[in-house]
C-alpha cells in the first residue's frame, strides 16, 4: 500500500458525504446501497464513521459526471478510465467522480459501482495505488462478487496506517490470543475455503481455521491456521497436493505458498504469474491434481486452466468453460483427489467426479469426510 | 482487411503507452525521443510502471504490459504528483 507523501488523511473521524447525482443506469436505491456498503468496507476497520447528508456540502462529494467536468481530469468515454477521487482536504478534497459514459451496475454485467467506490473511497481517505495485485487498490479494475468480497490485508494495513484500528466496547483491545477455535459445526451445509489433501490426511480450510482428517476413522480435529503455519495467510482461497514432489501449494490473491510436509519453503509467497495465468486473474478459487490425467487443474470463476506439472506450464487452449468438461458444474469453490476421483465443491453441494468417465459419478454432502 | 502492419500495431501501442504514461506516471514529453544514450524518459517510464504493476520489467511494450495497460482502471496516478 502507499499513503499521500505528507498527508496523513482527514484530522477528524466522523465524515459525511453526499450524493450529488445519479447514473441512469442503475436504480437510485442500489447506487445508495452500493456507495454505502464501499464506505462499510472502510469504517469496518477503521475508527472512521461516515454519515450522509443532502443539502449541505459534504467532506466527499459523489458525482457521476462524463469527459470533461469541473476539474483537470476528463473522462475518456467507455472504458479506460472508470473514475477518479481526490486526497483529503478541503474542497473538492476527498470527492469521487465516476465516469457516466461507463456502464455502472450491481452485479457483474458492467463494472460493478460498489468495486469502483470502495476503490475511490480509499483515494477519499487518503491511500495511493497498491502494487500489491490482490489489493482492492491496484489500479486495474476486478470484479469480485460483492457478497464475497473481503477487504485484502494490504488495504487493512494501508487505512489502518492512517487512522488506526476499529476498536467496539464489546472487542478486546488486548491482541487476540490463539485459542482453541471452538468445535467445528459439522453441518451438512457446511461450505470451505480450499481443500486439500496433505500425505493421506486431508484438510479442510475455512476462514482462519482448519478441519483435519487424519484417518477414515479419526475424530476430525480442528486448528488454527496460523497455529500450524503462522505465515500463512488466513481466509486462504485455494490449495492442492502434488504428491511427486511431496508439496502442497496454497493460494491466496495473486500469490501462492509452497509447503513440504509440514515446512513453508523459504522461496514463498511466489507469484500466480509465474505459473503462466494472465494479468487478469486476480484469484483461483480451487485447484487440485488429477492423478489420472497428470494434470493440474486451476478453477477461476466460469472458466478452468490445465497445468502441466512436469512441463511446468499452462497447457495451451486454456482457459476453458467448466461446464464444458465437468458437465453439471459452472463453478468450483474447491476441489481434492482422493483415489481417482476428484472431489468438487460448489456452494453446499460435493461432487464426486471420475476424469476417467468425465461425469459426476455421485453427489454428496459437504461434511461427508468429517468425523465430528 | 487488409491487416494492419506490424509496424503500425507498434505504433498505436507506443502512442498508447505515452498518452498512459503522461497519465499515471507524470511521463515528460515534449514530443521527440531523446537521442541520449541510455533509457530515455519513455523507456524509464515503462521501465516504472513495470515494475509497479508487478510486472517483468523489460523497458518494451510485451504483450503482458500492453494486456494490463488496456485494462479498465482508476484514473489517479500511479506515481508521481
Amino acid at each position: 500500500f502507499s499513503t499521500f507523501p505528507g498527508n496523513r488523511g482527514w484530522s477528524k473521524r466522523e465524515l459525511t458525504y453526499r450524493i450529488i447525482n445519479y447514473t441512469p443506469d442503475m436504480p437510485r436505491s442500489e447506487v445508495d446501497h452500493a456507495i454505502q456498503r464501499a464506505f462499510r468496507v472502510w469504517s469496518d476497520v477503521t475508527p472512521l464513521t461516515f454519515t450522509r447528508v443532502y443539502d449541505v456540502t459534504s467532506d466527499i462529494e459523489i458525482s457521476f459526471a462524463a469527459q470533461v467536468h469541473n476539474d483537470f481530469y476528463p473522462f475518456d468515454g467507455p472504458h479506460g478510465t472508470l473514475a477518479h477521487a481526490f486526497a483529503p482536504s478541503s474542497g473538492i478534497g476527498g470527492d469521487a467522480h465516476f465516469d457516466e459514459d461507463e456502464t455502472w451496475t450491481s452485479g457483474s454485467n458492467g463494472y460493478n459501482l460498489f468495486i469502483v467506490a470502495a476503490h475511490e473511497f480509499g483515494h477519499s481517505l487518503g491511500l495511493l495505488h497498491s502494487n500489491d495485485p490482490s489489493a482492492l487498490m491496484y489500479p486495474t479494475y476486478h470484479y469480485t462478487e460483492p457478497s464475497e468480497f473481503r477487504l485484502p490485508e494490504d488495504d487493512v494495513n494501508g487505512i489502518q496506517s492512517l487512522y488506526g484500528a476499529r476498536i467496539t466496547p464489546e472487542e478486546p483491545t488486548v491482541p487476540e490470543q490463539p485459542s482453541d477455535p471452538s468445535t467445528p459445526s459439522c453441518q451438512p451445509n457446511i461450505t470451505f475455503d480450499a481443500v486439500t489433501t496433505l500425505r493421506g490426511e486431508i484438510l479442510f480450510f475455512k476462514d482462519k481455521t482448519f478441519l483435519r482428517q487424519i484417518s477414515q476413522n479419526s475424530v476430525v480435529e480442528h486448528h488454527l491456521i496460523k497455529v500450524f503455519w503462522p505465515s500463512l495467510p488466513n481466509h486462504i482461497q485455494a490449495a492442492y497436493e502434488f504428491q511427486d514432489r511431496d508439496e502442497v501449494l496454497v493460494f491466496k490473491g495473486a500469490k501462492y505458498w509452497v509447503i513440504n510436509g509440514y515446512e513453508i519453503t523459504k522461496d514463498s509467497p511466489k507469484s500466480i504469474y509465474d505459473l503462466g495465468f494472465p494479468r487478469s486473474v486476480r484469484r483461483i478459487d480451487a485447484a487440485v491434481h488429477d492423478e489420472n490425467s497428470r494434470k493440474t487443474y486451476f478453477f477461476v470463476e466460469d472458466k478452468y486452466w490445465s497445468y502441466d506439472e512436469q512441463q511446468q506450464r499452462m497447457d495451451s487452449g486454456f482457459p476453458k468453460k467448466i461446464v464444458d468438461n465437468f458437465p453439471g458444474l459452472t463453478k468450483i469453490r474447491a476441489a481434492f483427489e482422493k483415489d481417482g476421483f476428484l472431489y468438487l465443491f460448489d456452494g453446499d453441494r460435493q461432487y464426486e467426479f471420475s476424469t476417467a468417465k468425465k461425469r459426476v459419478t455421485r453427489l454428496l454432502k459437504n461434511n461427508s469426510w468429517i468425523k465430528c | 482487411f487488409p491487416a494492419k502492419a506490424p509496424e503500425a500495431n507498434k505504433e498505436t501501442d507506443a502512442k498508447f503507452a505515452e498518452e498512459y504514461l503522461k497519465k499515471y506516471y507524470n511521463l515528460q514529453t515534449n514530443g521527440r525521443q531523446s537521442r541520449k544514450k541510455g533509457d530515455g524518459p519513455l523507456i524509464t517510464k515503462i521501465k516504472e510502471m513495470q515494475q509497479f504493476l508487478g510486472l517483468k520489467v523489460t523497458g518494451i511494450l510485451d504483450s503482458d504490459t500492453m494486456e494490463v495497460m488496456h485494462q479498465p482502471r482508476c484514473g489517479f496516478v500511479d506515481a508521481g504528483e
